[in-house]
């Protein structure tokens, strides 16, 4: 269980400041997919990275599994992110140094895997976002969308039972996102726990549950029937 | 009128080659609203790229206003691009140490505009795209949607006459992309011609006409009724 309690965050930049999150309050069950939707600027990413441990709320508490977050040392969270966490970046942030292959194996080098384990994991799952082809070369080879696979694989290497995807069918054609989602629906069915933003509304219905988001609240909640 | 006779598109990576276009022929009216969809990796921001000379063709003949573009030297096309194209990029090319108001000023600068003229127009453009209130903050203090919108705002500071979009809304809930999609059918209705790639169907049907590429061809081209 992830659990979020008045969580505020606020970004400071010399005489200026942006309440990025205002007094959150949430809590997101074992195994439930979540949307979170909104205006941009709403918070929509700023709550996707405190949830992933990627940054500290400037007030209120965050548990993970009942456990609070911010007693823990950084080298903690990013152990614990390591191996229950898998994380999509809107960005995709992927290291332009390294192949398609070796960026989806990062989380398992940190992780110590073997090099012949990561690498045929690392093929299993380029092969699950259509990328068997493109194993050798550099994201900036790749479209847009090819590199935001790569994200998507990446962020499943490690087998995560959380996975935090911000939009992660942003660049991706209809077709191709549903390939992603129809991935995403069957991680779930396995007991995943997936927490997905989006402004896409025919993504969106993959999900259960759909917070609304707008000006760092939480504005309203949609329960799928 | 920009023309497309017959372009080829290869990268060559190594011994690996990838056929980015294939044979592509297509003319763009002057003042024409066009859509370009298709799967990822369809070629898409190839054609965009070739479009606004960013890159040219493996083969095949590119027409500007009925000028052969393969004959310009870099400077020429520099010059052009600068004066009659404005690129909005699939991930944006912001400059990471400027600010937003110098991020969109970039081009008045390249065309010498002076210091006070130039920043007045970057309020009066990050105000079309509701950024006002973020003028001095630098990209990474930025959402990813509102990156976009300084992207837009960028290249529309030099007035072009044609506007390159690559996934102009991608990063942007529907209401913020609607605002988006207003200027451009604003613009479009002044006379500049629009030339976008979109997988959002509802962003789509502002363009008069849709190209649908496949694997580095077009597939087939929807005109509106
Ligand atoms: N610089 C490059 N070097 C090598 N291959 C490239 C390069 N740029 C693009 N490609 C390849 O050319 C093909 C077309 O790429 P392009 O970026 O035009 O696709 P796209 O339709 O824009 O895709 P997306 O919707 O994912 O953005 C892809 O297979 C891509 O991997
Ligand atoms: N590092 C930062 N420094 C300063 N302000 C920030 C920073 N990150 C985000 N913000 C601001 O906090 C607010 C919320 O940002 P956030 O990225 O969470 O929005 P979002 O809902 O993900 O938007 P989008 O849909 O455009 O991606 C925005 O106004 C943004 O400018
Ligand atoms: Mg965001
Ligand atoms: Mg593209």
């Amino acid at each position: 269980v992830v659990r979020l309690e008045s969580v505020s965050k606020v970004y400071y930049m010399g005489t200026q400041s942006v309440k990025a999150m205002v007094d959150v309050s949430i809590s997101f069950e074992e195994g439930c997919f979540t949307a979170i939707m909104g205006p941009s600027g709403s918070g929509k990413s700023t709550m996707l990275n405190l949830l992933g441990c990627l940054d500290r709320p400037t007030s209120g508490k965050y548990f993970l599994s009942g456990q609070d977050v911010s007693n823990m040392e950084d080298n903690e969270l990013s152990a614990m992110r390591l191996r229950r966490l898998g994380f999509i970046f809107q960005s995709f942030n992927l290291i332009p140094q390294l192949t398609v292959a070796e960026n989806i194996e990062m989380p398992l080098y940190y992780m110590g895997w073997a090099a012949d384990e990561s690498k045929s994991r690392a093929e299993q799952l380029a092969a699950m976002v259509g990328l068997s082809e493109r194993l050798d070369h550099r994201p900036a080879e790749l479209s847009g969308g090819q590199q935001q696979r790569v994200a998507v694989a990446r962020a499943l290497a490690n087998d995560p039972s959380v996975i935090l995807a911000d939009e992660p069918t942003g660049n991706l054609d209809s077709a191709t996102g549903a390939q992603i989602m129809d991935l995403m629906a069957d991680l779930n069915s396995q007991g995943k726990t997936i927490i997905m933003v989006t402004h896409e509304s025919h993504i969106a219905v993959y999900a259960k549950r759909r917070i609304h988001m707008l000006d760092g609240r939480i504005e309203r909640i949609e329960e799928a029937a």
